[in-house]
């Protein structure tokens, strides 16, 4: 707080040790704060210093509630009845508009679309920063000493509905990398798959969803990689060779749980986080996907509060070497080490349950 | 004696492709988040006995876990990070205690040597940790997310490396919030103590911190 009263235009988090992990947050003339630029730690990149601009905020996609047009003529996009739903993404593109599918940025409003600024944490450990974007849409974000990741722990919920609208929130990290229409979603946390923005490989496809048709299953991570041409860079076979990744920058959004996700633009990653709809999708549930918290949608309580993690990777795009980094990373989060705890004892009084202190000097092993 | 019978059954039911992806219907559900949650209780029992044979090791383990077994409380309980809530550093919230933590690596390669574990204790408590052997390790603490409705700070402790597939242990001392003190990284007896600026002091039971309806 001492810092953000001092009215700085610029705040650092991390840079711990030279080199290390560091996260630069801009403030604008309304106060309100974004992320502005990752640095990856030196370790990473070969002793290099290597950059990214990084803009991460809360976007919210309104659902659509299905074409009610008498007939829908030649318009390929029409589908009476089809509304967003516990089976289907179907964002509402709101036609005309410069970027008719692009996503809402939460808490945008007149000033622009940054988040206010809770709270700024400085320790030895780690800075954390917490951001709020809404009172709803909440990002803290974690920087700690000798760490190679970002953590992005976003908490979203209970989504407003009294407009009458059901709402799908995403996290969206906007970067310079230059991917050139490529990313590439994990294969249940096995080999990494090459994506290409609105293509198959294998077939020609007609582009009628261009949100949801490029939304992709994310077990672990995905990826994105500056191209050498900014062409398409993956290769033939799907997978992602080492000259697909273009030996620039690879980004790695990593997520504690399964999530849709994609990038809809260059140099951009967004993971659905958290949905509320309001209309069934007559696909057989018979149902909205209206998650409360006490688990009725009719009994009139809030809706559910979701928590989670994603951490944000930068490191070089040379293949093999980038993604044994992005590996060990997935290991230590999605396999953390499993805490349990003894019943507390007086300070002072003799050892609980767990070894005595002479055993636990001689063997941690079990 | 507990065992993971329980869970492999649930997570057999809740293979379903609507389970799997989140698309059955509401009630359908919560039920399999109850018939999951129950199989999860279960192996924590079996979690426990583990730890305490791991920690205690030939017949004292035996003895220890056959009491154990007949229905006393867990000797190790987990703790419910994203909720901010931890049972066992928050009992006896009124006095100065130490919680012995069990750390174990799932992973079939140690854990690096070093990593960040996070615990939920009490707002404004002072809060130090020491690794077996008696080396003190780096704490810090952050605020717990309001929105969560907790009243705790997270105890953020660097653990030493853990062998592969394997456990080690710390001692976690907790000092309830002083009543006057000034916030500051060093505590009044100078110990290496961290502590959050927020005064939030009392007893987080008394002030019914943790209601957790139980919804069947």
């Amino acid at each position: 707080r001492r810092l953000a009263r001092a009215g700085e235009a610029h705040l650092t988090l991390g840079a711990f040790e030279p080199g290390g992990l560091a996260l630069a947050l801009k403030r604008g003339a309304d106060g309100r704060v974004r992320t502005a630029r990752l640095r990856a730690p030196a370790a990473h990149a070969s002793g290099r210093p290597l950059e990214a601009n990084l803009d991460m905020f809360i976007a919210l996609y309104r659902s659509h509630t299905g074409d009610t047009r008498a007939s829908c003529g030649d318009d390929e996009r029409c589908r009476p009845g089809q509304a967003s739903g516990a089976y289907i993404f179907r964002p509402n593109c709101t036609e005309g508009a410069a970027a008719p599918c692009a996503p809402e940025r939460v808490g945008a409003g007149a000033t622009g679309g940054g988040a206010r600024l809770v709270r700024l944490t400085r320790g030895a450990l780690c800075h954390e920063a917490k951001l709020s974007y809404a009172p709803w849409a909440n990002v803290t974000l974690s920087v700690c000493a000798r760490e190679s990741a970002l953590r992005v722990a976003w908490a979203v919920g209970p989504i407003p509905i009294d407009d009458g609208e059901g709402k799908e929130v995403v996290v969206r990290y906007e970067t310079d990398l230059r991917s050139g229409g490529t990313f590439a979603t994990d294969s249940n946390g096995r080999d990494m798959v090459a994506r290409v923005r609105d293509a198959r490989p294998t077939w020609r496809l007609n582009v009628t969803d261009p949100v949801s048709g490029n939304y992709y299953p994310v077990t672990a991570l995905l990826t994105l990689a500056d191209q050498p041409s900014g062409g398409v860079g993956a290769t033939a076979g799907g997978g992602v060779g080492a000259d697909a990744l273009g030996g620039g920058r690879q980004l790695s959004v990593h997520v504690d749980r399964a999530q849709g996700g994609s990038s809809l633009a260059d140099g951009t990653v967004e993971l659905m986080v958290h949905r509320r709809l309001l209309h069934d999708d007559n696909r057989g549930v018979a149902e909205p996907l209206n998650e409360t918290l006490c688990g009725c949608a009719t009994c009139g309580c809030a809706g559910l509060r979701v928590s989670g993690v994603h951490w944000v990777q930068l490191g070089e795009a040379d293949g093999a070497r980038a993604m044994r980094d992005a590996r060990a990373l997935m290991q230590r989060e999605l396999f953390p080490l499993e805490l349990r705890f003894g019943r507390p004892r007086r300070a002072g009084a003799g050892a609980g349950a767990g070894p005595s202190d002479e055993a636990a000097d001689a063997d941690t092993g079990a | 004696a507990p065992s993971s019978a329980r869970l492999w059954l649930e997570l057999s039911v809740a293979q379903h492709h609507d389970a799997v992806s989140g698309t059955a219907r509401q009630h359908v559900t919560n039920d399999y988040q109850q018939r999951l949650s129950e199989g999860m209780a279960e192996c924590d029992a079996l979690v426990s006995r583990a730890l305490d044979a791991a920690a205690a090791r030939g017949a004292r383990a035996r003895a220890t876990s056959a009491r154990r077994a007949r229905g006393e409380e867990l000797s190790w309980a987990p703790c419910a990070l994203n909720e901010s809530r931890c049972e066992r550093t928050f009992e006896m919230a009124n006095e100065s205690r130490v919680v012995r933590v069990a750390a174990y690596n799932p992973l079939a390669q140690p854990s690096g040597e070093e990593q960040l574990v996070r615990i939920p204790v009490p707002a404004g408590s002072a809060v130090s940790a020491t690794a077996a052997g008696g080396a003190s390790l780096d704490v810090q603490l952050v605020r717990a997310e309001e929105e969560a409705g907790s009243n705790a700070d997270i105890a953020l402790v660097r653990v030493r490396a853990v062998p592969a597939l394997g456990a080690s242990w710390f001692d976690l001392s907790i000092r309830p919030p002083a009543r006057s003190s000034p916030g500051g990284t060093k505590s009044p007896d100078g110990t290496n103590a961290a502590r959050t600026p927020s005064g939030g002091g009392g007893d987080a039971h008394a002030r019914g911190a943790y209601t957790r309806a139980r919804a069947r």
